[in-house]
């Protein structure tokens, strides 16, 4: 029914192929996940591609067509998706607008919307696992570090979401967390698709909570009840809040809206951190420019 | 839940339900009958008397003792995940797994406890609780190989479909919504111990088919009608807009236009689900 | 979805466990809150 075309990458855990389904020609991407190798039997992060994949219909979710076993490796058959977000953002030929930049964020939240309202975090949200097909809808893929919202008696592991992308409050080793996290990580990539640079690009753990707070401001029990909670905080420098007119100055081309949405995105405390509907009824998504029709995205 | 998995591949009536049992009865029975011919045309030499007492031994286990010997590994499951101390979700996720597993393999092509642990096992890697197999192993008196033999054959027969929604979660939807529907008539205390005592229902309802036949939610609602069926009557009467008499086969419900839009829910019909749902589950 | 089959009524609610997590420093800190577990648990119970 697939075939396997050409090798388009390796990681890990799992090669990709393009290919196409036989019946209907579509072009596909293959996740052939290699299971020798892991003692514990079929890793993790397969268990929840599919786990999680398998539940989701949305047009800015990655679309799981099939799954198979062949020769003893696991085959995923994703919807083919040529592009990321990363590309876009690195290939300083492509030229994009403050329309482009709202449609990809509208996209984005829509998807972190729909995994939120299934209650599945993704933990994971960086410009490389936000995927571009060919029609320009974008769409959130790489589901291996999800998982259910944790149930009240859980601990959840903090070493999750890449780096540069990860909220504060996991940068404290926070085991609470919630779907704040992932609205983070979209309000970094609003960022760094406005600067077209990474944001807050920290060299390892320990800068990366440096550079959070040099660039947004240290947090106080003010602010945020109870972070002085956090073993890592006495450790750390005090920095203060960036002025309005600093964001302005950085983020020369946003609008006031743009800059509140991205402020409260990027608000420190987690319960004051906006959600995902109230990023997406935010006035930003209504004021002009109207975002690009995806066909006609970069 | 229309779109998830759960219902889309795991809701039968019981009809096909049935049909199934008996199609994966009947392909096993047949390969035993198949490899019983061929091993008494490769032993000619066989006397009589050891004819007949292979025969007699060879007899392919029938549909309904095979869901026996089933339900009785997976009761099994559970007892064996409390004494491991594992969550109550990893135990219902791997009941589930297993009574699954055995809708498309027979007890005779499979034992049953030879795919045991690898439930148990898998079940505690979906629900992210993850312990290593080695660890998982020691704990369970087995050895690795063991645990992960079977582990690509049980993904298979799941169809690749791993989320499970039980119905512990809806069961604590439901004290809530009874504590607001219900404010200030309802002793908390009581509720305390009426929702321990469901949460053990459950459990209990995990190894009948109702899992198959009716929601999550269906089956709390089942299980609390079972538990107190006044404080359910009268949830269902102010929730739902019940008729007093809580008769559903009374002609309309009388809901008001208000609740029926609300809700979209006909309260009769609900009542009807649920009773059969007890019943099943009884 | 618009015409939920339940209205969130935290004030109403009395639950032991969660509200003892709601005063946990660490669970503050985290971001944890109660109303996400109210609304995840109402929702598997009506959907």
């Amino acid at each position: 029914e697939y075939s396997k075309e050409k090798k388009v990458g390796e990681g890990t855990y799992a090669v990709v192929y393009v290919g196409t389904k036989q019946s209907d020609e579509r072009r596909i991407a293959i996740k052939e996940i290699k299971t020798s190798g892991f003692k514990d039997g079929l890793d993790m992060s397969a268990i929840r591609e599919v786990k999680y994949l398998q539940e989701m219909q949305h047009v800015n979710v990655i679309e799981l067509i099939d799954v198979f076993m062949a020769q003893n490796n696991l085959n995923l058959v994703l919807e083919f998706l040529p592009a990321d977000l990363e590309m876009i953002i690195k290939d300083t030929s492509i030229l994009f607008t403050q329309a482009d930049i709202k449609s990809w964020l509208l996209m984005t939240l829509r998807g972190v919307h729909h995994c939120h309202r299934n209650f599945i975090l993704h933990r994971d949200l960086k410009p490389n696992n936000l995927l571009l097909a060919l029609d320009g809808q974008l769409k959130l893929a790489d589901f291996g570090l999800a998982r259910n919202m944790g149930s009240p008696q859980e601990s959840l592991t903090s070493n999750v979401v890449t780096r540069w992308y990860r909220a504060p409050e996991l940068l404290f080793g926070a085991r609470h967390y919630t779907g704040a996290v992932d609205i983070w990580s979209v309000g970094i990539i609003f960022a760094e698709l406005m600067l077209r640079i990474p944001y807050l690009p920290g060299k390892d753990d320990i800068d990366q909570i440096d550079v959070t707070f040099r660039a947004l401001g240290t947090p106080t029990d003010r602010d945020w009840p109870e972070i002085s909670t956090f073993g890592a905080y006495n450790k750390i420098q005090v920095y203060p809040p960036p002025s309005r007119e600093e964001l302005r100055r950085r983020f020369i081309a946003a609008t006031e809206n743009a800059l509140d949405l991205m402020s409260g995105m990027l608000t420190m405390n987690p319960h004051k951190r906006l959600s995902p509907i109230q990023c997406l009824t935010s006035e930003y998504f209504v004021e002009l420019p109207e975002p690009t029709a995806p066909s006609e995205l970069p | 839940y229309r779109h998830s998995t759960q219902y889309r591949n795991w809701s039968f009536t019981p009809e096909r339900l049935d049909q199934i049992r008996t199609e994966v009865n009947a392909s096993a029975s047949a390969r035993v009958e198949e490899t019983l011919k061929h091993f008494f045309e490769s032993h000619p030499d066989l006397s009589r008397e050891e004819e007949e007492a292979v025969a007699s031994k060879a007899v392919p286990v029938t549909t309904h003792e095979e869901l026996l010997l089933v339900n009785y590994f997976a009761r099994m499951i559970i007892s064996f995940a409390g004494k491991m101390n594992l969550p109550t979700e990893v135990a219902a996720t791997a009941v589930a797994f297993f009574r699954r597993f055995f809708l498309s393999n027979s007890v005779m092509d499979l034992p049953p406890k030879e795919v045991f642990h690898t439930t148990l096992f898998f079940a505690c890697k979906t629900e992210n609780y993850f312990i290593g197999v080695d660890s998982f192993a020691k704990k369970a008196k087995t050895t690795t190989e063991a645990v992960l033999k079977h582990e690509f054959k049980l993904l298979e027969s799941l169809n690749f479909t791993l989320m499970n929604h039980h119905p512990y979660k809806a069961l604590h939807g439901f004290f809530l919504d009874i504590q607001n529907v219900l404010s200030g008539r309802v002793d908390m205390q009581y509720m305390g111990q009426v929702y321990t005592n469901c949460k053990k229902s459950i459990s209990d309802a995990l190894l009948t088919d109702a899992v198959y036949f009716f929601t999550p939610p269906q089956i709390t609602l089942a299980i609390l009608l079972m538990e107190d069926e006044a404080l359910m009557m009268r949830y269902m009467q102010l929730k739902f807009g019940l008729q007093q008499d809580g008769d559903a086969s009374a002609g309309q419900p009388s809901q008001s236009s208000e609740q029926q839009l609300a809700n979209g829910i006909n309260a009769s019909k609900l009542l009807e689900v649920v009773k059969n749902c007890k019943s099943v589950i009884s | 979805d618009l015409h939920k089959r339940y209205v969130l009524a935290e004030s109403q609610y009395d639950d032991p466990f969660i509200k003892s997590l709601q005063t946990k420093k660490e669970y503050i800190a985290s971001g944890f809150r109660a109303d996400l577990v109210y609304d995840r648990m109402l929702t598997e119970a009506f959907m």
